[in-house]
């Protein structure tokens, strides 16, 4: 896949500063 | 209550149903959220309050570092603005995380959370910085021209108006149309949260 394919916000909504459910794991 | 610098204090009962009332937790859920802030506001300084190390540790799995979406969650959280997370302030924000939560309230907090410098709009330089910190923290290298095609074709799908940033009208229809972007926004523990924080029982006050 191209990264020019790709959404921005995508890309971003990936970060683990995002991913709350860690909040919930050990 | 959940006063700062009294973690250890019994709950009052009142602030129970008060934040039921308020978000889209049960009771019982509410008393459970209360394990898990216990827990994450002690993790640092145990003086019942989230500080911003203490919200990086339990993302990052450590305390140091700087990361610009843990500075944007860290904020919208921080309702009061004292640079500190307090209980209801957990409460409220986590409510919108919950899978039943109104989809409007989940792309209005995400609006706000790419919306950096809270202008009212998600602009184009905006949308840049938060690629670089996203590829800075995975440790990839775009080159400029493709990191700038990047950001054309989201602007060519979501700036409706063509003005350069992105209004919360053009980010409702986006996201409405990329329902994936949301995904972060929804936390399936919310829905199992007496189950995960059985100790909850122990303290309770309330009867759901």
């Amino acid at each position: 896949v191209s990264p020019v394919t790709m959404n921005a916000f995508e890309l971003i909504s990936t970060s683990q500063g995002l991913n709350l459910s860690s909040l919930f794991e050990k | 209550c959940f006063e700062p610098r009294q973690p250890r204090l019994k709950k009052c009962a009142g602030d129970i149903p008060r934040l039921a009332n308020e978000t889209i937790f049960t009771m019982n859920e509410v008393e459970a959220l209360y394990e898990l802030f216990k827990k994450l506001s002690s993790s640092i300084i145990d003086d019942g309050m989230i500080h911003k190390e203490e919200l990086q540790l339990a993302l990052f799995q450590t305390p140091s570092g700087e990361n610009l979406f843990v500075d944007r969650i860290f904020d919208l959280f921080d309702e009061k603005k004292n640079d500190v997370i307090e209980f209801d302030e957990f409460v409220h924000a986590l409510s919108v995380f919950h899978p039943n939560a109104p989809m409007e309230d989940k792309i209005d907090f995400a609006f706000r959370l790419y919306d950096l410098r809270q202008t009212g709009f998600i602009e184009r330089e905006e949308v840049k910085q938060m690629v670089i910190a996203i590829l800075m923290e995975s440790d990839m290298t775009l080159s400029d021209d493709l990191l700038e095609a990047i950001i054309d074709k989201t602007f060519a799908d979501a700036d409706a108006d063509k003005d350069g940033r992105i209004n919360s009208e053009e980010w409702k229809d986006f996201v409405l149309r990329n329902p994936n972007l949301l995904k972060n926004m929804t936390l399936p523990y919310l829905k199992d949260l007496t189950t995960l924080f059985p100790s909850f029982v122990f303290n309770t006050k309330v009867e759901d």
